[in-house]
């Protein structure tokens, strides 16, 4: 474990926490992406297939434990409760996310590390983390005022990612034979894609203004 | 590490 990796870790959980607080406190899920959580439930569920069976540490298994709960809570509260469910803006989330899930099952057919279920599941993981925010990009272009719990959300969870490749930097330097392109292309691939939010989010708070994306 | 080693990472 290194500094980049556990910063990384902590800006994720914070992004999950930023998105749990705003649903669970106020009850309001205006401006979060539906089908981005669905995709985050399952590039949870498709990666911590190991969960039970492969202990790596406390640490891991806590975090594990905590990402699978939140985003299937979150899920369940945009599904199912009456409340939250008023501000959700299904007429506008209309991303088609199985366009995004079928292409990474097949990629992960094609180009994996090993060809067993748990790492064609895990590979599968990866790419699909990568698109996963696309819908809720794409819903943040169409929905004009951003507030600011929708914005430090998307924030945080485009951070995490961008420290991931500073602990994968690190560790290919401090590590003999850590070679993992996969996650390294897929990862930066997910850090491009916010590439022009985090701009215009930056621009926002510097120039203390409300954020707002360019149609 | 080797390929398909268990992934140590989130």
């Amino acid at each position: 474990m290194n500094a980049f990796r556990l910063a990384g870790d902590m800006t994720h959980l914070i992004s999950v926490l930023v998105l749990l607080l705003k649903i669970h406190t106020i009850k309001s899920c205006a401006g979060i992406s539906l089908k981005t959580q669905e995709l985050y439930a399952l590039v949870f569920a498709t990666r911590y297939l190991d969960i039970f069976t492969d202990f790596i540490s406390l640490y891991n298994t806590v975090m594990k434990l905590i990402f699978l709960g939140s985003s299937f809570s979150i899920v369940w509260y945009m599904r199912r409760h009456k409340l939250v469910q008023r501000s959700y803006d299904k007429d506008h989330d209309t991303f088609r996310h199985q366009l995004l899930v079928l292409p990474c099952l097949i990629l992960a057919l094609l180009i994996h590390e090993q060809f067993t279920f748990k790492e064609v599941m895990w590979t599968f993981s990866i790419y699909l983390e990568a698109v996963a925010i696309l819908p809720q990009l794409v819903l943040l272009q169409r929905t004009r005022n951003i507030d600011n719990l929708t914005g430090q959300y998307v924030f945080f969870l485009g951070a995490y990612r961008s420290l991931y490749i500073l602990n994968w930097i690190y560790r290919y330097f401090t590590e003999p034979h850590y070679v993992h392109w996969i996650t390294w292309i897929s990862g930066l691939v997910q850090t491009l894609l916010y590439a022009d939010f985090f701009y215009y989010y930056i621009s926002s708070w510097k120039n203390n203004v409300k954020l707002t994306l360019p149609a | 590490s080797e390929p398909g080693d268990s992934h140590d990472e989130l």
